[in-house]
């Protein structure tokens, strides 16, 4: 039953993400929800431990749906591109089991976009609460609007300021019950209180939320 | 290759499988 409802809760919050995304007017690139969660090693097992905001679930929209058609992979060297290929070859056989033919080859061939590193990075990181901009921002329980390059890149946060490497323009983190909700665009989107009120109504799970 | 926590590896799954979607979508057409 644990298992089940593992299950359940990681396909509502793709849902969720998903319906965040592709329900917006602005275009984002994805959406990640940084999930509110206690290591008990680090806390020294005496008590509910450290909170963290670590990985829960991402929806990766990318690019190239809105009409983009070249894709952005400026800051990469041909050196940097091969060691994405590489890694998203090795990703392809974890995945598969080793089982990889056709098209896996092939996924493993194409050039790996900036924003498309940028969120696969995201994958193995976490954040102590009160750290990095999701735990700002969960932490102060405020919205942190990032909006143009500039904005990004004098932020002060390391997360900010490489997403405005890999070509991001816009990166928010709304807080929520839980956690955090992050969203990020190579658009440049203005703050909007419509973007707030949906996160609010589908990530706060402890007031019936969705 | 087992030690991947549950939701990242579903969370990688999604998106490897969504990346091979888009890349058959976006190949040109040769006959």
């Amino acid at each position: 039953p644990a298992a089940a409802q593992s299950r359940l809760n990681e396909d509502t919050l793709q849902q969720r993400l998903q319906a965040l995304i592709e329900g917006a007017r602005e275009t984002w690139t994805y959406a990640i929800y940084w999930q509110l969660s206690y290591d008990s090693i680090a806390g020294g097992g005496d008590g509910e431990g450290t909170a963290f905001l670590g990985w829960g679930d991402g929806y990766y929209k990318g690019e190239e749906d809105k009409g983009k058609s070249k894709k952005r992979c400026s800051s990469v060297n041909a050196v940097e591109q091969e060691h994405r290929k590489r890694v998203i070859r090795e990703l392809n056989a974890l995945i598969s089991g080793g089982a990889v033919a056709g098209a896996a080859d092939d996924a493993g061939d194409e050039e790996v976009t900036d924003t498309e590193w940028f969120f696969l990075v995201s994958m193995t990181q976490s954040f102590l609460n009160g750290t990095g901009l999701p735990g700002q921002a969960f932490l102060h329980c405020r919205t942190i609007w990032l909006s143009g390059s500039g904005a990004l890149a004098g932020s002060g946060c390391e997360r900010a300021q490489q997403g405005q490497i890999y070509g991001l323009r816009t990166l928010v983190c709304i807080p929520s019950d839980n956690g955090v909700v992050e969203l990020g665009s190579t658009d440049v989107i203005q703050q909007s209180s419509d973007l707030m009120e949906k996160v609010n109504t589908l990530f706060n799970f402890n007031n019936g939320g969705g | 290759g087992g030690d991947l926590p549950i939701p990242r590896r579903r969370s990688l799954q999604r998106f490897l499988e969504k990346r091979k979607e888009r890349l058959v979508r976006n190949m040109p057409y040769s006959p």
